[in-house]
C-alpha cells in the first residue's frame, strides 16, 4: 500500500494536474471554428503556447521543484515540454470524447502543414498510450516524471532532480501494482512510453527545422 | 535557433507569472 506520505503526495500531484488545463474557450475554438490551413496553423501554435504556460504552472506546484536552482528549472522545462505536451494531448485522445469530435481534431491537425512523415508517430503514439488503459493519477505522474528528468541538456545538479524523481517513481510503480494487480508488466509499459516520447521530441526538433524550411 | 529562444521566453516569464492571479 502507499504510505501516507505517498498518499499525499499523489493527492497534490493529481490535484494540480486537473487544475491546471488548456483554457475551456481556447479548446472549443478547435472544435467550432473553421480554418484554412494557415489559420490552423497559427491555431494549433496558439495552443501550444497555452500548453507551455499550463505546464509551467502544474510544474511549480511540483513539491521541491521551486527550489531547484532556477537555470535548472529552465532546463528541465525546456527539455520536457514538447514531451508533456504529446502526454497530455495522447489523454486527450483516448478519452471517450462526444461523436465526430476526435476526427475533427485529428483533421485540423493533419491540415496543419505537418507533413505526415511526422504525424504518423504522432499518432502511433496515441494509439500506444490508449492500449494501456492509463489512470487519471498514472497520467499526472507520468508526467511529473517527463518533467524530472535530470538527464536534460544543461541540468547543473542531476542529483538534485533525481531526489525528486524517485519518490515519484516509487508512487507510481506502487500505484500500478495496486490498481493492475492482474498486469505485473504495466508499470513497465508506462516507462517504455517514456522512451516513446524521446523519440517524438526528436521527430518534433526536426519537423521544426523543416517548417522554417517552407 | 529561434523556435527554441521562443519556447525558453514562454517558460521563463510563465516561472516568473502566476497565471491563476
Amino acid at each position: 500500500t502507499l504510505s501516507q506520505e505517498q498518499q499525499a503526495l499523489l493527492s497534490f500531484i493529481v490535484d494540480a494536474y486537473n487544475k491546471h488545463r488548456i483554457p475551456q474557450d481556447m479548446a472549443k475554438k478547435l472544435l467550432q471554428e473553421h480554418f484554412n490551413a494557415e489559420e490552423n496553423f497559427m491555431l494549433l501554435t496558439d495552443m501550444a503556447t497555452s500548453h507551455v504556460q499550463v505546464l509551467v504552472e502544474f510544474t511549480k506546484n511540483i513539491p521541491g521543484f521551486q527550489a531547484l536552482d532556477h537555470e535548472d528549472q529552465i532546463a528541465l522545462l525546456k527539455g520536457s515540454a514538447v514531451e508533456a505536451m504529446f502526454l497530455r494531448s495522447a489523454q486527450v485522445f483516448t478519452r471517450k470524447m462526444p461523436h465526430g469530435h476526435t476526427e475533427v481534431l485529428e483533421d485540423r491537425i493533419r491540415k496543419s502543414g505537418i507533413s505526415e512523415e511526422f504525424i504518423t508517430p504522432m499518432f502511433n503514439f496515441y494509439k500506444s498510450i490508449g492500449e494501456l488503459h492509463m489512470l487519471p493519477e498514472e497520467h499526472a505522474l507520468l508526467t511529473a516524471i517527463t518533467i524530472l528528468t535530470p538527464e536534460r541538456p544543461y541540468v547543473k545538479d542531476q542529483a538534485a532532480v533525481e531526489r525528486l524523481q524517485d519518490p515519484m517513481l516509487e508512487v507510481l510503480q506502487k500505484f500500478c501494482c495496486l490498481q493492475h494487480s492482474s498486469e505485473p508488466q504495466h508499470f513497465a509499459r508506462l516507462l517504455g512510453r517514456l522512451t516513446e516520447l524521446r523519440t517524438l521530441n526528436h521527430h518534433h526538433a526536426e519537423m521544426l527545422a523543416s517548417w522554417r524550411m517552407s | 535557433p529561434a523556435s527554441n529562444l521562443g519556447l525558453e521566453d514562454i517558460i521563463r516569464k510563465a516561472l516568473m507569472g502566476n497565471l491563476e492571479e
